[in-house]
């Protein structure tokens, strides 16, 4: 999902 | 995780590196804003919380601690075991211009009104603007040792490789996250001015860059 996505980023 | 995403990972450690590398090997973290880093490692403790609540994977949370790890080292380095080499009477950013919007702006443009999500933002926002206190010192002192200017150029190119990221990203996952691209692109431009002096400068062998 959209937030996995945000987490993902370092 | 594509190729420009990783590429931007690696030049963010590397800026890291380079910094801590020649503040431990010069004993001296002259023309370094203690200011900047003391920001940057209030980046990295609010943005990975998220260590605590969601698992992505082994390369996510290594990273993420050794950023953590490596920020802290450099505060260490700067306000206590160098200390006395500090330049403080140059680092005189007044950061609460910087901390007090970027409060106000993260708990009214969030994803969500809880607290993990607002210090999420407020990671986000203060990412962007956290290098103007060294920015600033540089142009107030008007000149900044070359290996400072290579700290500079990869935390600028990591910056400009997450927007291709996130053009990629756009394009083949369709995502956009309004949040982290708006203030990706506005950190970005901070940078532009000084690339062209580090290239102008810096890169036709001039041990220091001497602004015009």
């Amino acid at each position: 999902s959209q937030e996995l996505v945000r987490h993902d980023e370092l | 995780m594509n190729v420009f995403r990783l590429a931007g990972d690696v030049s963010h450690l590397v800026a890291i590196i380079i910094l801590l590398v020649k503040i431990w090997r010069s004993k001296s973290c002259a023309g370094i804003s203690g200011k900047s880093q003391v920001l940057f490692a209030l980046v990295f403790t609010t943005r990975y919380l998220d260590l605590f609540t969601v698992f992505i994977s082994a390369y996510n949370t290594i990273m993420k601690v050794v950023f953590l790890a490596m920020s802290y080292a450099t505060v260490y380095l700067i306000y206590m075991r160098f200390r006395n080499m500090y330049d403080s009477e140059n680092d005189t950013f007044r950061v609460e211009f910087l901390l007090v919007p970027v409060i106000g702006l993260s708990f009214l443009e969030n994803y969500a009104f809880t607290p993990l999500e607002i210090l999420w933002t407020f990671s986000i926002f203060l990412e962007a603007v956290a290098i103007m206190p060294q920015l600033f010192m540089i142009t107030k002192t008007g000149e900044a040792e070359s290996i400072t200017t290579h700290y500079l150029f990869f935390l600028g190119l990591y910056r400009a490789l997450y927007i291709a990221n996130w053009v990629w990203r756009y394009h083949t996952e369709e995502f956009f996250d309004q949040i982290a691209v708006v203030s990706g692109v506005v950190q970005t431009i901070f940078y532009c001015d000084f690339f062209y002096l580090y290239v102008t400068r810096v890169l036709r062998g001039k041990a220091k860059m001497i602004l015009p």
